[in-house]
């Protein structure tokens, strides 16, 4: 049996090493590195699996890198609208978020519905209001804004505007692994 | 979509996902949040999950429940009950991506039916694993 451990996603999807120099490959290695050490920190230190998790989480969301936080992706108007969920496996208490758009680590608005709220999931504006009243760090929405992201839906929104063939799409899918999820938007 | 899971030294185990969605979601959309149960999930006496990938599928599948009921009344280990949610019922379906698991004894297992994912682990004094490819 192990002591303590921890694991940690920062995405799947059309992740080819052909498609990566070998400094994306390094930046994303060292921020996920970064991530488990700090999540392992506070298991190291005696730390409940709770706080190691929210640890973790949160150095991906305050990175670019990820679609989380800072680095989100945009809805349709233009907007960075983040969701998240914390579950503690020792009494099955549960939080959730939906569609934040100021809270800078939507993690924590997660936990804040669970540990402060009678309920297990809040969204749109009632869940910011919520968060607005759990002294969380708020930013300005523009916080949230990365170029590479907003030019995934410029480049979503043109193929809405044109007709198709089937070797244009073939061609947007190859170029960007996030317009084969275009029908999922 | 990002997230952890994790198992303390008082056996405690937990998760966590947080995510911005899919690029152009319109209409109050709300299919890649991580649905309790879905995308999220934790229990003591089965594993704790955390999941990335096409929401709507993992909400279909109930994937982090389903993981937890196969090890509760199918006896299987985390590895086998993610490699049955992931590899297959969300394969059969269409539903692209993967999971982070972590179970009460420490376990972990990290499927996925995608390209590639970016994981890690990190076990008690062992160093930390960073993988992204389906290779490694």
């Amino acid at each position: 049996q192990v002591d303590f451990a921890l694991a940690i996603h920062g995405g799947a999807g059309t992740i080819k090493k052909e498609n990566m120099t070998a400094e994306q490959d390094a930046e994303y290695r060292a921020k996920l590195e970064e991530a488990l050490d700090a999540g392992y920190k506070v298991l190291e230190n005696g730390g409940e699996a709770l706080d190691a998790v929210v640890a973790a989480v949160k150095v991906m969301e305050d990175s670019p890198l990820f679609n989380a936080g800072k680095g989100a992706v945009f809805t349709n108007e233009g907007k960075n609208e983040m969701d998240a969920a914390i579950m503690n496996g020792s009494d099955r208490n549960a939080g959730a978020v939906a569609g934040l758009t100021r809270i800078k680590n939507p993690i924590t608005a997660a936990r804040a519905v669970m540990e402060n709220s009678p309920h297990v999931f809040m969204s749109g504006a009632g869940a910011e209001q919520f968060a607005l009243t759990q002294d969380l760090e708020q930013v300005d929405p523009s916080y949230f804004y990365t170029d590479f992201r907003f030019q995934q839906l410029e480049q979503i929104r043109e193929t809405e505007k044109t007709e198709l063939d089937h070797s244009s799409l073939l061609e947007m899918e190859l170029k960007d692994p996030f317009f084969k999820d275009r029908k999922f938007g | 979509t990002v997230g952890a899971v994790a198992k303390d030294k008082n056996g405690n185990i937990a998760a966590a996902t947080s995510t911005g969605g899919m690029t152009n979601k319109r209409f109050g959309r709300v299919g890649d949040v991580p649905i309790i149960g879905a995308g999220t999930y934790a229990d003591n006496a089965t594993c704790a999950v955390s999941a990335t990938g096409h929401g709507e599928y993992f909400i279909r599948t109930v994937v982090g429940h389903e993981i937890a009921s196969l090890m509760r009344y199918g006896g299987k280990t985390l590895a086998e009950a993610g490699d049955e949610v992931v590899m297959k019922q969300l394969v059969e379906i269409g539903g692209s991506g993967g999971i982070i698991s972590i179970d009460k004894n420490g376990n972990i297992a990290m499927p996925f039916n995608s390209e590639g994912m970016y994981r890690g682990y990190r076990k008690a004094n062992e160093a930390a694993k960073v993988m992204i490819y389906k290779d490694e």
